[in-house]
């Protein structure tokens, strides 16, 4: 059974399934250690000892490389693989993490798990349009004010829903190896618990692309001393899974996404939806305004009423509101001689044959009025009584009524009988 | 009784050729 129909056919909500977007994507990072060789040291801790396990991370050595695939691929806890950046990429360098999510999604949360220690500062962003424009999405900051501009913990009120805050929450350096990261996009937003009628938090949760930035390492302080190259050689960032979950964005009228011919990632769209986020009303489906699936309302688009004589249609939104919201769709081009709004009358010069129902091809009969006797061209639309000169009578006004005879003018093409 | 259809024929287009139908 199709998720958006119910047991009688009628449209209902559907949504896709809860995924973690993230996973097997390509993450484009901006620094990657092993190009060249170069050892990197594991810091450990017992009681008040501090050690320090070195290895070579190699970018030409399977067994030795942290590439970015592994921030996506297959997060297994026994057989942990870190993506790790170069050695002391620190403030005011960045390292800069990126994944295109290849459509619209609306995201629920954006987690890292890491093999290093979490990183002092960092931020999230999202993209709404591919990566031409980024928007924050959370802050994580031992020093918010100083590295973000932001207050600690703000409060979030309705007022502010869409906007980004700062936390000093799990920036802690410890753990060592394995702490989490974790921004829920709804957490804390008051209108959250209504979201089928947040608008702007429906566009708060939409992202085509993700964006870490991580802008400061956590260090024990030990980088300028003398054994500095050992220390520094501990402080980088390595993460072993970065998880976007969420939904496949497509406003309730799809319950899944699946790949168009050119391999890019669309809804597949029901309720006579279109587009890549099922975002629009298909063609001649505009007789009511394109609108989400909620919960109580699918909301789906309705074709116009043409009665089979136009392919297209528009939407009118005074027509719509005049009729108490129920139909603001305008025929364009009614064919077989038909006009108006839902192609339901005959077109001048043309008059209906009652015989036929209006859907008929053949439901508008031309007029054909007498070139001589008829007054005129248009005939009464209902009954195909064309206008007839003085004398003349038929409803083509093709003959002379009774005690009228034809003349030889044809002003008067009939002159009564004296 | 139904009466005749009109005749074109029979119409003198002398003074109205410009309506005089293709047919007349």
């Amino acid at each position: 059974p199709d998720p958006c129909y119910d047991e009688n056919g009628n449209p209902r909500r559907c949504i896709p399934d809860f995924v973690n977007s993230a996973f097997g994507k390509d993450v484009r990072v901006s620094s990657t250690c092993g190009s060249p060789a170069a050892r990197y040291c594991v810091v450990s801790e017992k009681g008040d000892d501090r050690s320090r396990d070195c290895h070579t991370c190699d970018a030409g050595d399977p067994k030795k490389y942290h590439p970015s695939a592994y921030l996506t691929d297959l997060n297994n806890p026994h057989n942990l693989t870190c993506w790790q950046s170069e050695n002391y990429a620190q403030y005011p360098q960045n390292v800069t993490l990126t994944l295109s999510l290849g459509k619209k999604f609306e995201v629920t949360y954006v987690s890292l798990q890491f093999c290093s220690p979490r990183p002092e500062s960092m931020a999230i962003y999202k993209s709404m349009d591919y990566g031409k424009s980024w928007v924050p999405f959370q802050y994580y900051s031992t020093q918010c004010k100083k590295m973000y501009n932001r207050q600690n913990k703000a409060v979030i009120t309705k007022q502010n829903e869409q906007e980004a805050i700062c936390t000093d929450s799990h920036t802690d350096m410890h753990p060592l190896t394995g702490g989490l990261i974790a921004f829920s996009t709804l957490d804390g937003r008051p209108s959250a618990h209504d979201f089928d009628n947040s608008p702007v938090l429906q566009d708060w949760v939409t992202a085509t692309d993700i964006k870490v930035i991580f802008s400061r390492l956590h260090t024990f302080g030990d980088e300028n001393e003398d054994d500095s190259e050992l220390a520094r050689d501990s402080y980088y960032y390595a993460v072993s899974d970065l998880q976007v979950g969420g939904r496949c964005k497509c406003n309730g009228h799809a319950s899944k996404c699946v790949k168009d011919r050119e391999g890019q990632l669309v809804c597949e769209c029901k309720h006579n939806t279109a587009g890549p986020e099922c975002d629009r009303c298909k063609p001649f489906h505009y007789d009511r305004p394109w609108q989400r699936a909620t919960a109580r309302e699918a909301n789906e688009c309705v074709a116009c009423h043409c009665n089979l004589h136009a392919r297209r249609c528009r939407f009118n939104m005074e027509l719509y509101k005049l009729s108490g919201r129920r139909s603001g769709g305008v025929c364009l081009n009614c064919r077989h001689n038909t006009a108006g709004r839902h192609c339901h009358y005959c077109k001048e010069g043309f008059y209906r044959d009652m015989s036929k129902s209006i859907s008929h091809r053949r439901a508008c009969k031309a007029c054909d009025c007498h070139p001589v006797g008829a007054a005129g061209k248009t005939c009464n639309q209902t009954t195909g009584q064309c206008p007839c000169k003085d004398g003349v009578a038929g409803i083509t006004c093709n003959r002379c009524a009774k005690g009228y005879q034809q003349s030889r003018s044809p002003i008067a093409p009939c002159i009564k009988i004296p | 009784e139904v009466m005749p259809t009109l005749d074109m024929a029979l119409f003198d287009w002398t003074d109205y050729e410009d309506m005089k139908p293709a047919d007349a």
